[in-house]
């Protein structure tokens, strides 16, 4: 792995001619690099310079809307704190987007790859560099909206940058509060939450929340079901670290700052970047170790996985699970801070327990976004959308509450009256017929609460969609416009 | 509305939960105090 220690000639844009033609004959496509809330990424080089750059290959027949949005913002920004974008194409079936690439991947990745969370002099570089992205995106009056590890991405410099602007949204003048409810619900702001109206520092508290995901690895209440979690966020006092003790008091009160529940009260990004956990950042050198060591690990997997594939022509097991169930390990500080998957070896003092259907649910949930604003696209005279059958994109926590409905069915299969249809919750205010029921039957019906709750959700959503599309259709067909980028 | 909805469900489901947890621990200390 080689790191890079000094500053690469920068790409601005594709040049005309690049443009015009087909986008095989401009890049030799390299390898998959993952894949995004909306198709695959993959690295190519481009052959003009010879550059390296990422393309989001985006099916056409997905909802284009998010990932329009996204183009719109980032060709809007010239920071190197945001991912850069360069150009777009239509090919066949899909869209590619020609975007800056970031070498070391994202934050959530690093983490994920190593198996180790960030040490405190890490998360104050990263969190710097984000700082200086989200001061930048508010000066522009842009609210990025879905901030987390995931979406803060690293070039090989350890620069870090924003990325994912599929959320995104534009305030104006005289829309100064947005009212939308958007996001990834752990790292929600309380207000955006309570659709009270939100601006900028809504993404200062889903910093707040990523600093608790650098160092914890996960996001507070992460254990918790997402949808009971959107009910605590605005309750509940401001979430703290699970282990106190662990942290610096500069540290704490950098979180301290980011999570202040009165969006009045919460520091912007320029008076952050003055906070002096921020202020004594170490240069961005500190996070070459982590890359290196990341970019190490992922390179001996992908040589592990080719050697596989070559010696195994015949085995099934080929697509075997990348995500590592094993222990995660607190940065710097040997066994203690331990992160592991329930039901492995380990009784160390300051151990954290990531419980399996944790990891799931925090896997498999995606950005949520519920009221759709379509005031957006208005506002955004460069967009342009061609399809007309898209459907819009189901959120994956939906995905999540179908998975966990069908695992109930499969449980109650065969039992009968043990299904959980048979166990509606009462009409309101008629609770106290449980006390007339027997404890196995109190038992039963708790079991397939969880499961009921998620089906009447799953309804009402439905109701809704087939509400809005109608609206949607008529807002699209006045907006369809010639295709060019 | 929406959100409106979500969350009257929530409720329901959560009133409903903390009904059916009161009834069982209430029973189990009643079988205590029958022991």
């Amino acid at each position: 792995v080689q790191m890079r220690s000094h500053p690469r000639r920068t790409l601005k844009k594709l040049s005309e001619d690049s443009l015009t033609k087909q986008p095989e004959e401009v890049f030799d496509v390299l390898e998959k690099l993952g894949e995004g809330s909306y198709g695959c990424v993959f690295k190519a080089h481009y052959k003009e310079t010879g550059e390296i750059v990422a393309i989001k290959q985006v099916p056409v027949e997905s909802d284009l809307q998010e990932i329009i949005k996204e183009i719109s913002i980032m060709q809007q920004c010239n920071s190197p704190h945001v991912v850069r974008y360069y150009g777009s194409y239509f090919k066949k079936n899909d869209l590619w987007i020609v975007m800056e690439y970031c070498g070391a991947g994202s934050v959530s990745d690093i983490i994920r790859i190593r198996n180790k969370t960030l040490t405190e002099d890490e998360i104050a570089a990263i969190v710097q560099s984000t700082l200086k992205g989200l001061e930048y995106l508010h000066f522009m009056r842009k609210i990025h909206r879905d901030i987390k590890a995931g979406n803060i991405l690293l070039n090989t410099e350890g620069h870090a940058k924003l990325a994912d602007f599929g959320v995104a949204g534009q305030l104006t003048d005289t829309m100064a509060k947005r009212n939308t409810v958007i996001g990834t619900p752990f790292w929600m702001a309380p207000e955006v939450i309570q659709e009270i109206g939100y601006n900028c520092v809504a993404d200062i508290w889903s910093l707040g929340i990523t600093a608790i995901e650098m160092a914890e690895g996960k996001p507070p209440y992460a254990e918790i079901h997402p949808m009971r979690a959107i009910f605590m966020i605005p309750t509940n006092p401001p979430p703290t670290f699970r282990n106190p003790d662990l942290w610096s008091e500069p540290f704490k009160d950098f979180v301290k700052q980011c999570l202040v529940k009165n969006p009045e009260n919460r520091a912007t990004a320029t008076q952050l970047l003055q906070h002096p956990f921020i202020k004594s950042a170490k240069p961005n050198a500190v996070l070459r170790a982590l890359i290196t060591d990341a970019m190490e690990i992922k390179l001996k997997r992908q040589e592990e996985e080719e050697q596989r594939e070559q010696d195994a022509d015949d085995d099934d097991n080929s697509d075997e699970d990348e995500v590592d169930q094993g222990t995660m390990v607190r940065a710097g500080t040997g066994d203690s801070g331990t992160i592991r998957a329930a039901g492995s070896r380990s009784g160390t003092a300051r151990t954290m327990i990531e419980h399996e259907d944790t990891g799931t649910m925090q896997s498999q949930l995606g950005t949520m976004v519920i009221n759709s604003d379509d005031e957006d696209e208005e506002e955004a005279g460069t967009m342009k959308r061609r399809d007309e059958t898209m459907q819009p994109a189901k959120p994956s926590f939906l995905e999540y509450f179908e998975q966990k409905e069908k695992e109930a069915n499969v449980q109650n299969d065969g039992k009968g009256e043990n299904n959980a249809d048979n166990r509606k919750m009462p009409p309101d205010g008629s609770l106290e017929v449980v006390s007339t029921w027997t404890v196995e039957e109190l038992r039963l019906r708790l079991a397939s609460l969880d499961p009921q709750m998620e089906q009447e959700i799953e309804q009402i959503r439905q109701r809704y969609q087939t509400k809005r599309q109608p609206i949607l259709d008529a807002i699209e067909a006045k907006k369809r416009r010639q295709q060019n980028f | 509305l929406f959100m409106k909805e979500l969350e009257h469900i929530v409720k329901s489901y959560e009133a409903y939960r903390q009904a059916l947890l009161s009834e069982v621990e209430a029973r189990k200390q009643r079988q205590q105090w029958y022991a």
